[in-house]
C-alpha cells in the first residue's frame, strides 16, 4: 500500500539505515528522502531487492517494508 | 553463496570454540546443545572438527549480550537484528554474538537459538549471506522453520566445501540432500497404522519413542510429539537402539543395543560408557535385550529377552535372585516379541511390532490393545 505523510518518513528512515547497515550505503546520506528516486539510491534499493528475492521496484513497496521488519543477522549483505 | 571478501578461513581442520556466557532464557544445557547441534551441521559436510574450552581464547568465542558490547557495533534491543559473527581470524574474529534482548528458545515459539546459531557459525566459519532464500545463511530468519526436517540446503553445502572441502572420509563430494528426506527411507510416517518401535522410555516427564535414527518426544504438554535426530542431541548414541529404560531417582536414561549399555542424563553422555549388559549381572548367553523397564517404586529393573525376563534391584545394583523366569507366567497375555515397554498412569504399555498392550499390573492382565502410535494425536 502506498505510504503516506509521517508514515513515508518512518518509512524512509528505517530503508536509509538497512541500506547503511547491510548494502554499503554511504553512512548519513543528507535529505536522503528526497534523493529517494535518485539513480544511485533507485539502484541501491534495486540491489537490496534483487538479493533478498523482491521485486526489483526500486521503491519502498510494502513488500520490501515488511521483509525489512523481520528479525534478521546483523552481517551486511554485500561488502565488506 | 558468498564468502567474506577474499575468503578468510581456518587454516586448520580442528576448531576451538567457548560459550562464554549464558542467556538466562534457556537452562544452560540447552544453549550447549543448541550450539553443539549447531557445529555439528557443519561438521557433517566438511573435514572440520569442533572441541569446546572452558577458559582462555577460543577460535570461536560464543557470548550474549545487549546492546552496545564492546565492537561498535551495537545490538538494537529486541527483534531485527538478532545476532552476528564475525569472519575467521584472530581475536575478535571468527567469534559470534547473540542479542539478549532476544527472547532465546530451543523450539520456534520465541528465536530459536540453534537456527540463529547454526547461521552465525556459518559466518565464524568464512561464509558471507546468501541470496537463495532457502539456505541457511540468506540474512532473515524464517520462523516457520520445521525445525525437526531441519538440514542444509546444497547451496549452503556448496559454499562451506568451497572453503574447507567435502568431509575426509567421505570418498567423493558429501551431498546433503536438498528434499526433506531426513526421515530414513524405512522409518515410517509418524502416522502409519504400521509403525512399529526400536524402544521407548520416561525421560524428565516426556516420553521418547525411538525409531531407525530419529525419536519422537512427547511431552504431556504438547498434542504433536517432536521429531529429532537421536545424535542432534546424543551424538555417540547408537541408532536401531534395541531397549531404553528411565532411573528415575537417578534421572538417568539408560539405552541398549547388542550387548552393550549406555547412559544419558539430559542431553549429556555419561562418561564411562558404553559398558557391558554382563556388568549388570546378565548371563553371558544373553548378547542382546528386547526390551526394559526400571519401576521407580519398586526400585526393580526388568530386561526381557524373548520369553523370559530378568529383574535388576537398583537399591543393591544387582540382579535378583530366582530369574529368569517365563513373561507368560508374570505378564499374562504379554507376547514373547517386546519390542518396547514404557510405565505410565500406573500402566505398563508393552509395545510388540504395530501394537501395543497395556499391561495391569494390580490386576495382572492386559486391559487394553493399542496401535503403537496411539500417543501421537494421529
Amino acid at each position: 500500500y502506498p505510504l503516506h505523510g509521517s508514515e513515508e518518513d518512518a518509512g524512509m528512515e528505517v530503508l536509509q539505515k538497512y541500506l547503511e547497515n547491510y548494502y554499503g550505503l554511504e553512512k548519513d546520506v543528507k535529505q536522503f528522502t528526497k534523493k529517494k528516486d535518485s539513480s544511485p539510491v533507485v539502484k541501491k534499493i534495486q540491489e537490496m531487492q534483487k538479493f533478498l528475492g523482491l521485486k526489483m521496484t526500486g521503491k519502498l513497496d510494502s513488500n520490501t517494508m515488511e521483509l525489512m521488519h523481520k528479525p534478521r543477522c546483523g552481517v551486511p549483505d554485500v561488502g565488506g | 553463496f558468498s564468502t567474506f571478501p577474499g575468503s578468510p578461513k581456518w587454516r586448520k581442520n580442528h576448531i576451538s570454540y567457548r560459550i562464554v556466557n549464558y542467556t538466562l532464557d534457556l537452562p544452560r544445557e540447552s544453549v550447549d546443545s543448541a550450539i553443539e547441534r549447531a557445529l555439528k551441521v557443519w561438521e557433517e559436510v566438511t573435514p572440520l572438527t569442533f572441541s569446546r574450552i572452558s577458559e582462555g581464547e577460543a577460535d570461536i568465542m560464543i557470548s550474549f549480550a545487549v546492546e552496545e558490547h564492546g565492537d561498535f557495533i551495537p545490538f538494537d534491543g529486541p527483534g531485527m537484528v538478532l545476532a552476528h559473527a564475525y569472519a575467521p581470524g584472530p581475536g575478535t574474529n571468527g567469534d559470534a554474538h547473540f542479542d539478549d534482548d532476544e527472547r532465546w528458545t530451543d523450539d520456534v515459539t520465541g528465536t530459536n537459538l540453534f537456527l540463529v546459531a547454526a547461521h552465525e557459525l556459518g559466518h565464524s566459519l568464512g561464509l558471507f549471506h546468501s541470496a537463495n532464500a532457502e539456505a541457511l545463511m540468506y540474512p532473515v530468519y524464517k520462523s516457520s522453520t520445521d525445525l525437526a526436517r531441519f538440514h542444509l540446503s546444497q547451496d549452503d553445502v556448496d559454499g562451506i566445501q568451497s572453503l574447507y572441502g567435502p568431509p575426509t572420509e567421505s570418498p567423493d563430494v558429501l551431498v546433503v540432500p536438498t528434499k526433506s528426506n531426513s526421515l530414513d527411507p524405512e522409518t515410517l510416517p509418524m502416522c502409519s497404522s504400521a509403525l512399529s518401535f526400536d524402544a521407548v522410555s520416561t525421560l524428565r516427564g516426556e516420553v521418547l519413542f525411538f525409531k531407525d535414527r530419529h525419536f519422537w518426544r512427547k511431552s504431556l504438554r504438547t498434542p504433536e510429539p517432536g521429531f529429532y535426530l537421536i545424535s542432534s542431541f546424543w551424538p555417540s548414541l547408537p541408532s536401531n537402539m534395541d531397549a531404553a529404560y528411565e532411573v528415575t531417582n537417578r534421572d538417568t536414561v539408560f539405552i541398549l543395543k547388542g550387548n552393550q549399555i549406555w547412559a544419558i542424563r539430559g542431553h549429556e553422555e555419561l562418561a564411562g560408557y558404553p559398558k557391558s549388559i554382563h556388568t549388570l549381572g546378565l548371563p553371558e548367553t544373553v548378547q542382546k535385550i528386547d526390551a526394559a523397564i526400571s519401576l521407580k517404586d519398586q526400585k526393580k529393573t526388568y530386561f526381557f529377552v524373548e520369553d523370559k525376563f530378568w529383574r535388576f534391584d537398583e537399591k543393591k545394583q544387582s540382579m535378583d535372585p530366582e530369574f529368569p523366569r517365563k513373561i507368560a507366567e508374570n505378564f499374562p497375555g504379554i507376547g514373547t516379541k517386546v519390542d518396547a515397554v514404557f510405565e505410565a498412569f500406573g500402566f505398563l504399555y508393552f509395545f510388540s511390532g504395530s501394537s501395543q498392550l497395556e499391561f495391569d499390573p494390580n490386576a495382572g492382565k492386559v486391559t487394553h490393545i493399542l496401535k503403537s502410535n496411539s500417543w501421537f494425536n494421529c
